[in-house]
């Protein structure tokens, strides 16, 4: 699972 | 960004207004938990300690910030303004925070796409957040009279989990790499929790009477 994916929402 | 997921920002940051404006207009945070605000406000901070170490947008820093200083700003009022906190209905909100607290850490520790203390704090924020309006549920199960800004606002909280659902639905058919299996378990939870809430809120509101929510 890509980190960058999950953290771009709030 | 598509259309879902800012409908659903909007949305949560205009249940933060709907409940400033309760308690800076009315004087009043009756049938508020603070339970549930203060732990909306632990799931903001352990989920933005990003700010510090990643930059994703301006919209998602100002968003950050924003919703980090109105739960603050929220809890200042219930526990130290004058006329506010005496309005709170502290003998009603009893849920304890342990029992939310300690399954989510718990979880995040084992369930975790990385076992790093900013991503295990990450996860501890996503399952929080599932959890957290329960205080809130509760003391409203107890509460005779909701008032209409209190119910609009864990309204507008219910739309806002809902609508980044069909938001994980869009970028899961139009971003490849997009599976985070995790967020939307727990996101699906959160807005299951509403259900029975949304029953009752659409049924008050087409008879046009006080919402009232059965004990």
């Amino acid at each position: 699972v890509s980190k960058g994916a999950t953290h771009d929402e709030l | 960004m598509n259309l879902f997921r800012l409908a659903g920002d909007m949305s949560h940051l205009l249940s933060v207004c709907v409940l400033l404006l309760k308690i800076r207009a009315t004087k009043s945070c009756r049938g508020i938990s603070l339970k549930t605000q203060e732990l909306y406000a632990l799931v903001f901070v352990t989920r933005y300690l990003d700010l510090f170490y990643s930059y994703i947008s301006l919209y998602n820093s100002i968003m950050k910030v924003t919703f980090i200083a109105t739960a603050v700003s929220i809890i200042r009022y219930m526990r130290f303004d004058k006329v506010v906190k005496q309005t709170y209905d502290k003998e009603q909100d009893t849920f304890r925070y342990a029992f939310l607290v300690a399954p989510c850490l718990v979880l995040a520790l084992v369930l975790n796409h990385r076992f790093t203390f900013t991503e295990v704090l990450w996860t501890f924020s996503i399952y929080l957040e599932a959890v957290a309006i329960l205080p809130q549920l509760v003391l409203m199960q107890r509460t005779q009279n909701i008032d209409n800004l209190t119910a609009n606002y864990v309204a507008l909280l219910g739309a806002y989990r809902g609508l980044y659902i069909v938001n994980w639905i869009y970028r899961y058919f139009t971003e490849p790499h997009y599976r985070q299996w995790l967020v939307w378990i727990s996101g699906v939870v959160q807005t299951a929790l509403y259900a029975d809430f949304f029953y009752f809120y659409t049924k008050a509101w087409k008879h046009n009477t006080r919402l009232q929510l059965p004990a």
